[in-house]
């Protein structure tokens, strides 16, 4: 473990409890994709199967569990709950021309053809596109919420900082994963222009995101 | 090259 994966896993942690108490305290989900919701559930699903299996430390299993928890149950707000703000006019992103790739890749480009580590792959790849549909609500709408930006900064700085994490484990232990890396290169440069938007306007005191 | 199967990032 080291600061830069220790702050990455807070920052996906504060990211992911920052949108729950956002849709379970305001007791609404406008202006969030559940499409993007679903696919991290299935993202945390498909990586954590190994959660009975392989012991690594009491703080990863925690963090598997609190992550699997906060996902399912905020699926739960969006489609159940509080599905009557659900926006689902704005979230028209196709999702099938997500998984349909990933999965196929997933099959070509991986460690070892077996079902957990095709599973693991898959989340990986997943992952790296699952918050599309997100950003592409926010570009239909024009808008987004200060919350739900502070959201998706988190989010965006998580594989961030995680990068950074691999770059130090590369140099300290000659660990390389280079599934995992070219996926976090992948889904940090497509926060690349949110972060441009947050940093000039969100931070500047905007109540809310407006696209230009 | 990462050992297989133990994955011990999140």
């Amino acid at each position: 473990m080291n600061v830069f994966r220790l702050l990455g896993d807070v920052s996906h942690l504060v990211a992911i409890i920052i949108l729950f108490l956002k849709i379970f305290r305001s007791k609404s989900c406008a202006g969030i994709s559940g499409k993007s919701q679903v696919l991290f559930a299935l993202v945390f699903t498909t990586r954590y199967l190994d959660l009975f299996t392989s012991f690594i430390s009491i703080y990863n299993t925690v963090m598997k569990v609190v992550f699997l928890v906060l996902s399912y149950a905020t699926v739960y707000l969006i489609y159940l709950r509080f599905r009557s703000s659900y926006d689902s006019e704005s979230d028209t992103f196709r999702v099938e021309f997500l998984l349909v790739p990933v999965a196929g890749l997933s099959f070509l480009e991986n460690y070892d053809f077996t079902p957990i580590e095709i599973l693991w792959t898959f989340s990986i790849y997943l992952e790296s596109v699952a918050i599309l549909p997100q950003l592409f609500m926010i570009t239909k709408t024009g808008e987004a919420e200060s919350i739900t930006t502070h959201y998706l900064f988190f989010l965006g700085l998580y594989r961030a900082l995680y990068l950074a994490n691999w770059v130090w484990r590369y140099h300290t232990e000659g660990f390389f994963d280079q599934i995992a890396v070219v996926s976090g290169v992948v889904q940090t440069i497509f926060y690349c222009d949110f972060f441009y938007l947050y940093v000039t306007k969100v931070l500047k005191g905007n109540s809310k995101l407006t696209l230009p | 090259e990462r050992v297989l199967g133990a994955h011990d990032e999140l």
